[in-house]
């Protein structure tokens, strides 16, 4: 499945978990267009479901029982995910917060730092701990996903060492180029990027 | 222009003005690949730029200025863009701080918070500003782009004040479905989306 569709799915996951709690059993494309603010399209909503092999029924809509169901299997929320968040700075907090908060899947199971000032405080129960033992503490941990929200220079090593402690998968923040060998597989964030696309839009629209 | 293109060619734009400034003059595809660490094949590269209208020589590869100011024309990096920045907590000091070291095209021209600790306090020069005289404050310090960083209860009235006064585009942090009327363009960002990429990369890669 392409990149570009998940998100997609994640969105439509959440939406229909939202409108399953508010009672309800079916839900067309435009409903749930509708609940998705319009962000994207009905049709976008049919295709992709389609791609799964789940079609509407005319006049009725999807149900959203084995939608939500089918949905969580594929986005792999089936499981629990334990995830290790090393840099706790700005971002690192506001990720841990919203994660959690976001996606009851996700458990920030390890944090890491090395400003004193943060060593040994808990968050959420979690006691942040210096880097020296990484490794072990994210594999006792047993993490699987590791978030970096560390500076650019100390970026590469911090993936290394996640990936030594057994951590599968990276969402890395820092604005730094990671070499992992396989099977790591590593998503780069650069919300500059995002802005990039508002300033496209804006200036495709002036011309 | 489709949007995941854009944050590639974004990551284009960055890499080539690195390139110039360690004195390249040209690059192939293959060199801008390994530049981004593999995350993006030099196939899809070729294939972004010939999109473009451009196209590589081959044995010669791209000429790096003319590339780099094409990518700048089309990403909307030729002009400054003024950001307002709503919601000064953990996110909005890692946005701040991360998007003018990120891209010195974007500045920060206005900060709000609700918080008595927080207004009145200086940010790189910017005074954070209580909420009440938003319009105008975004208004007179010409911010053509808003970013949304505060609790979710917050952030429809948010996206509403800033289009007021004169907002054109909206990056949303806050988890809550925003509704404006054209030609406000809203982009809302979800993280744990991001994370759901990795999970399902994951499952799939045991199933
Ligand atoms: N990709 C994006 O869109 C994006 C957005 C915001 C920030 N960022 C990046 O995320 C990173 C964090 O940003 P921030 O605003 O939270 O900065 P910050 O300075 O507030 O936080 C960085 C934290 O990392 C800790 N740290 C430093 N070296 C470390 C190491 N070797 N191991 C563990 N922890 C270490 C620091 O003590 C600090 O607490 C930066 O690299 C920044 O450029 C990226
Ligand atoms: N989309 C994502 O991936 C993602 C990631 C992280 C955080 N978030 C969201 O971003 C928001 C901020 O997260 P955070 O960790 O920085 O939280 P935070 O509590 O640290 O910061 C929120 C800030 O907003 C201020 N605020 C509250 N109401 C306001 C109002 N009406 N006007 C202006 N400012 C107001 C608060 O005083 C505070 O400083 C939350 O909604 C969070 O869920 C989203």
């Amino acid at each position: 499945m392409i990149d570009p569709a998940i998100p997609r799915l994640y969105a439509y996951h959440r939406a229909l978990r939202e409108a399953k709690v508010s009672g309800k059993s079916t839900i067309t494309s435009h409903g749930l267009a509708a609940m998705l603010g319009h962000s994207i399209s009905s049709t976008q909503i049919r295709k992709d479901l389609s791609a799964l092999g789940t079609l509407g029924r005319r006049g009725f809509g999807y149900a959203i029982d084995p939608l939500v169901e089918q949905l969580a299997f594929v986005l792999g929320l089936e499981q629990d995910w334990r995830v290790a968040i090393v840099g706790f700075g700005y971002l690192g907090h506001a990720l841990a917060t919203f994660i959690t908060s976001r996606e009851s899947r996700f458990k920030i199971a390890s944090i890491f730092d090395v400003a004193p000032e943060l060593i040994g405080t808990a968050w959420q129960g979690i006691v942040v701990a210096d880097t020296s033992n990484m490794e072990t503490i994210v594999q006792d941990a047993g993490c699987n996903i590791g978030v970096i929200a560390v500076p650019a220079p100390a970026a590469q090593a911090t993936a290394s060492r996640l990936a030594s402690g057994g951590v599968r998968a990276i969402l890395n923040f820092a604005p730094a180029t990671l070499h992992l060998r396989a099977p790591v597989i590593v998503r780069n964030i650069d919300l500059a990027g995002e802005m990039s696309i508002l300033t496209h839009w804006l200036t495709a629209a002036d011309a």
